[in-house]
């Protein structure tokens, strides 16, 4: 993703 | 969220109930790799320090919370209440062997270069081989209970089912993370190998026995 995007996967 | 994902989460969570299960009900853990454990927990608590910074849904949150526990929950049960059955002489893999290259690639290759970006990275790296030291434990001793094998077959399951996922949400959602994609690529790839036995043997009502 792009740099800062969160993660929203486990 | 599409199936392949909650699928993924689904398998994942049953991998980790079995594994609780089987300890709590045979008041034993003989046949499970303590270090594989313990990478998991580094895994789980590298990468849901996000718990704390951002939110994401309910659903996300719970999961998360689900996983450190029930994570800290089987180290607990594995090296404090049920110590005694604990199979330490055939768990022998080197884990730092796994840990430092993990680290080193973490800060090497990441999206960002802060603090919690690394250690999410450190952990997806991390996850891909954890378990290799309960597969090593499988081949020194030849073999694995079939409660063992229901477990190692949810858990490489959870991955794969990943894999599809993110090929779904790159054409659905035009969204991709390749160090995830490349990290779940080798984390599933290190299970074929059981899942082969386990398909081959297990669901046929065999022990799970490697050739001598």
């Amino acid at each position: 993703p792009e740099t800062g995007e969160e993660h929203d996967e486990l | 969220m599409n199936i392949f994902r909650l699928l993924g989460d689904l398998s994942h969570l049953l991998a980790v109930i079995i594994l609780l299960l089987k300890i709590w009900k045979t008041r034993s853990c003989a046949g499970i790799s303590g270090r594989s454990q313990i990478l998991f927990a580094a895994v789980y608590t590298a990468r849901y320090l996000d718990l704390v910074t951002s939110y994401i849904s309910a659903y996300n949150t719970v999961m998360k919370i689900v996983f450190l526990v029930a994570s800290y929950g089987t180290l607990y049960l594995m090296f404090l209440k049920f110590k005694a059955t604990y199979d330490h002489n055939h768990d022998t893999f080197r884990i730092e062997f796994l840990v430092l290259p993990c680290v080193i690639l973490a800060l090497l290759i990441n999206h960002d270069f802060s603090a919690l970006e690394i250690l999410w990275t450190f952990s997806i790296y991390l996850e891909s081989v954890a378990i290799l030291p309960q597969l090593f434990m499988v081949s020194k001793t030849g073999e694995a209970e079939s409660i063992t094998s229901h477990y190692l077959f949810a858990l490489g399951t959870y991955r794969g089912l990943y894999l599809f996922n993110w090929i779904y949400r790159y054409y659905a959602e035009d969204h991709y993370d390749l160090i995830a994609i490349i990290a779940g690529i080798v984390q599933t790839v290190l299970y074929c190998d059981f899942f082969y036995l386990y398909i081959t043997k297990v669901l046929k009502g065999k022990k799970l026995q490697l050739p001598a």
